[in-house]
């Protein structure tokens, strides 16, 4: 694409694509983007993070990433259409331009470039990292059990070649350890949004023990409200709840870890679909589900502004 | 690229814990080759698996012959993906 407006997105596209987007935006709008190389993985591709902000020393943020599950193909591509979106309605919406106005956007579309590339060389079905693990034939880590929160108790595996085998150590993959470096040199991130596919579900902390998250009554009303904002433009019906109460015990995830580092606002989102495609969702469903995934993510970060802590 | 030829997604209904806990029986069989992914939850959480196509058999029975309900998302894996690559060919060359 010769420009961000000329790109199309409404199809799905390789991780070379991808980074040539984020350079073209942050060329079109360098007062408001800039692009932060916040690691390298393990086979050594780059990992970005894009940064919106309108001016401030080390404001407080809001993190949003999308693809740490690589075959979660929807994810990434509704990664692509959030940072377009910010790029234009700034100025423009009212509610983005007061966000902006006090907070810094951080938005990590490619969480997973290596499983990402993976997926379009090799095996589309790919979801880890592609680390390797000694003493294993498997390979891959999944870099959603692999947080330090509950790192190792029930809720991932200890198996190299199951999907969700945690990894030796907690943040043993560098896909990991990046964020989290990240997150805590920054130290001013105030809601912490992780995006995964599919299900159609709005999740909050926690999934490694049942215990009730101390402000859990909040991130419920929240995540109703951001549900409600959601299903206002097509109608899609989202189940929100802790994770362990609504999906399974998952522990060292990582909404669970950017929790118990005091960033109130954690949540993880499984976009659509409830189980027809899958992983597989047509192209043609891309846009629809970024539009109606942006409703909730205004309404989280709204709230944030105005709730600070 | 790898094949998923005759690889099909069921969606699985697990109507009790016992029902639950056999599903995850077929987990720990490695030589199945079966990608969880939704994973077993609970009771009337449906559970989502891709199965091989050398793999689809044994399941089925297995899951019948515990008088597990299951239904089939995904027919062939392949032509979903197919259909993805022709989309994104087409858009490259318009």
């Amino acid at each position: 694409a010769r420009s961000t407006d000329t790109f199309s997105y409404a199809t799905y596209h390789t991780l070379d694509e991808i980074y040539e987007f984020t350079d073209l935006l942050v060329a079109e709008h360098p007062q408001l983007v800039s692009k932060i190389q916040i690691g390298n993985t393990f086979e050594g591709r780059p990992i970005y993070v894009l940064k919106f902000s309108t001016g401030g020393n080390n404001r407080p943020a809001i993190w949003i990433d999308t693809g740490i599950h690589s075959r979660e193909w929807v994810t990434q591509a509704s990664g692509i259409w959030f940072a377009k979106k910010i790029t234009e309605d700034y100025g423009q919406d009212p509610v983005l331009t007061a966000i902006l106005d006090s907070m810094d956007i951080l938005l990590e579309i490619v969480t997973n470039p290596d499983g990402f590339a993976y997926t379009h060389s090799t095996n589309r079905m790919w979801r880890k990292t592609r680390s390797r693990t000694q003493g294993s034939l498997c390979i891959g880590v999944d870099p959603n059990r692999n947080w330090d929160a509950g790192f190792g108790e029930p809720g991932a595996s200890s198996n190299p070649c199951s999907e969700t085998y945690r990894g030796k150590f907690a943040n043993s993959e560098v896909e990991v350890k990046s964020i989290v470096d990240f997150v805590q040199n920054h130290g001013n991130i105030k809601a912490f949004i992780s995006i995964h596919s599919y299900s159609q579900l709005l999740l909050y902390p926690y999934g490694y023990t049942s215990v009730p998250a101390p402000n859990h009554k909040e991130l419920d009303e929240l995540a109703k409200s951001a549900v409600t904002a959601l299903a206002s433009l097509y109608g899609t019906k989202y189940t929100y709840g802790s994770i362990i109460d609504t999906i399974y015990q998952a522990s060292g995830n990582t909404v669970d870890w950017t929790y118990n580092q005091g960033i109130k606002y954690s949540f993880t989102f499984e976009l659509r679909d409830t189980g027809r495609y899958g992983f597989l969702l047509p192209a043609s469903q891309i846009i629809p589900t970024a539009k109606e995934t942006w409703l909730a993510l205004l309404t989280i970060m709204e709230y944030t502004l105005n709730h600070p802590y | 690229n790898k094949n998923f030829v005759g690889h099909q997604v069921l969606r699985i209904f697990a109507a009790d814990e016992a029902q639950v806990q056999k599903v995850k029986e077929l987990e720990d069989l490695e030589h199945l080759q079966l990608d969880f992914w939704r994973d077993p939850a609970g009771a009337g959480i449906p559970i989502d698996v891709r199965v091989p196509f050398l793999s689809i058999q044994s399941v089925k029975v297995f899951l019948e012959s515990h008088g597990i309900s299951y239904e089939i998302m995904i027919e062939d894996v392949q032509s979903l993906l197919e259909e993805e690559q022709k989309q994104m060919s087409a858009f490259k060359t318009r």
